[in-house]
């Protein structure tokens, strides 16, 4: 899982 | 980065593209909620002060960076150079109704309690909701110029193309998910249904943009 969110979309 | 979200991105920037245009062309922003548009520079200030500390990609930079500029671009139009054509009268929807409830659920789902991240929250639940002025004024007047409704359409095609590239990345990156984005995400898409239905049965077999009386 990824916790921090998809940070790389805008 | 997918075939999906590229072209979501080109999706956004096209409805850009699509709403200057609509503007300088007719010299007018008739049909177009300021209040909308007040939200969006709101959304992409808080999303992408990031801008400063973290660093994705070139395209990255260069299209937050755009978002940024054009979203304030077409603020400053509609504020100065056009403000004859805009028209306050109409454009009542309460955004305080809107802004409340994003800063309560940002300051409850956050994916950790620091001003950036609750920022981040509070700009991906903005944005889902950013629109909503913007239909309302539409519901109101009942009908729109054939390319305020190319604007909206685009705009609506770029959040429904975020969901494949979700779903694409679940699957090709082993189960990774981001559940504010992907809800919020699936509430926004949804307020564009009602759009989409007189969209796609009247202006696209070209005619006018009108809502039953």
């Amino acid at each position: 899982g990824n916790g921090n969110g998809k940070k790389d979309e805008l | 980065m997918n075939l999906f979200r590229l072209l979501g991105d080109l999706s956004h920037l096209a409805s850009i593209f699509i709403l200057l245009h609509k503007i300088q062309t007719t010299r007018s922003c008739r049909g177009i909620s300021f209040k909308t548009q007040a939200l969006y520079v709101t959304v992409f200030v808080a999303r992408y002060l990031d801008l400063f500390y973290r660093y994705v990609s070139l395209y990255n930079s260069v299209m937050k960076l755009f978002f940024i500029a054009s979203s304030v671009y077409i603020l400053y139009l509609m504020k100065y150079k056009y403000r004859p054509t805009n028209d306050p009268s109409i454009d009542t929807f309460r955004i305080e109704y809107l802004l409340g409830p994003c800063v309560l659920l940002s300051l409850i789902f956050n994916y950790k309690f620091s001003v950036t991240e609750v920022l981040w929250s509070f700009s991906i639940f903005l944005e889902s909701v950013a629109i909503l002025p913007q239909l309302f004024m539409l519901q109101r007047t009942g009908e729109a110029e054939t390319i305020t409704t190319h604007y909206l359409a685009a705009l609506g095609v770029y959040r429904a193309l975020y969901i494949p590239n979700w779903i694409y990345r679940y699957i090709t990156e082993d189960g990774v998910v981001d559940p504010i984005a992907v809800t919020a995400g699936l509430v926004q898409t949804g307020l564009y249904i009602d759009f989409f239905y007189v969209y796609f049965t009247k202006v696209l077999q070209g005619q006018k943009f009108e809502l039953p009386a």
